[in-house]
């Protein structure tokens, strides 16, 4: 759910955390 | 193994560590929890400073592969990165309560946390409570706080106050604490700082248009909240975790989506692409730890809440 596509880029996703701790 | 030197300082001490030079973030911050005997880890982080931004380590990365200061030996600050919703629920052992109640009593004596003066006088008086035990007029005589800082700056200088006068006021406080033990005197201390609006919210100057930094973002347990640039008492808006769908940055800019599709998305430009990882990081950790508050705690915690319940009676029959 945390995605780190380039050095000067980044993305989490909440949606997705909740979902794989669930 | 070849070795290098890190010094580690906390709210109230200094320590010296040779760590290996294959170490990962996670062995130096462990081996500093361990020392300090804390247990409740997760809130905490060893800072350092780079090029004027705040900056956390990292745990999975080597300690040497991070862009820490060149210096012999390299110095960090352990401290408390993420807040808990209620401290009087989340902050279950005496060591995480004492750091915790250090670090916020500096951040309102350096005024980084705002306060009225009358609520700095209670806090004030709690400190004391916590420093000197209950208060004894044969022993505490007038000017017995004249050493101790206790009170903003601004505060201080608010008034026409001498320092007795200030001193008078805040024993009148202190002699109502009779019977509060030091970790019941700095828990009352963190119930009431908790409730102030810039308690543990970390801010970053942010601008919507270019060259317009009009704006600031604030992080906290609860979620994100956008503020004009001269107000960080109340948000023009917030966003909870729960309502957040994803947090994204490219370069200087940051989006947040929220989870209604149909609401608008949130764009804005921070000052660096520095900032803009700290404060993914940020958002990251909190919406980790708003989780697991809302998750069956772990048998770790279960342990440590049934621990704490059976050190206060103990401590109660003790007092």
């Amino acid at each position: 759910y945390f995605a780190r596509k380039a050095n000067h880029k980044g993305s989490y996703s909440l949606v997705d955390a909740l979902k794989s701790k669930v | 193994p070849k070795t290098f030197k890190v010094k580690v300082i906390t709210m109230d001490a200094e320590m010296e560590f040779s760590c290996e030079m294959k170490w990962k973030g996670k062995d130096l911050f462990d081996l500093v929890c361990r020392t300090l005997g804390l247990r409740e880890t997760w809130f905490f982080g060893l800072q350092y400073t780079i090029k004027g931004v705040c900056a956390w380590l990292k745990m999975e990365k080597k300690v040497l592969e991070q862009e820490i200061p060149k210096e012999d030996p390299t110095q960090f600050r352990f401290l408390a990165k993420f807040y808990p919703e209620k401290v009087e629920e989340e902050l279950l052992q005496e060591i995480t309560q004492h750091l915790f109640f250090l670090q916020v009593k500096k951040q309102i004596l350096d005024e980084e946390i705002h306060c009225s003066p009358e609520v700095t006088v209670l806090l004030a008086s709690y400190a004391v409570q916590a420093k000197y035990g209950d208060y004894d007029p044969n022993f505490h005589k007038p000017g017995f706080l004249i050493q101790d800082e206790l009170l903003p700056k601004r505060v201080l200088k608010q008034y026409q106050m001498t320092v007795h006068m200030w001193e008078e006021k805040i024993t009148a406080w202190y002699a109502e604490h009779r019977g509060i033990a030091r970790d019941e005197a700095e828990m009352n201390y963190l119930k009431i700082a908790q409730d102030l609006a810039m308690y543990g919210v970390n801010y970053f100057p942010i601008e919507q248009n270019k060259n317009h930094r009009d704006l600031l973002l604030g992080v906290d347990a609860k979620g994100i909240h956008v503020y004009s640039i001269n107000n960080r008492f109340s948000p023009n808006r917030s966003f909870e975790w729960s309502a957040i769908r994803n947090i994204s940055y490219s370069e200087k800019e940051l989006t947040i989506k929220p989870l209604d599709k149909k609401a608008e998305v949130f764009k804005f430009f921070s000052s660096q692409l520095k900032v803009n990882k700290l404060i993914l990081q940020l958002c990251i950790g909190n919406h980790d730890l708003f989780m697991k508050r809302r998750r069956v705690d772990s048998i770790e915690i279960q342990q440590m809440k049934a621990q704490a319940r059976e050190e206060k009676a103990r401590k109660k029959m003790e007092h």
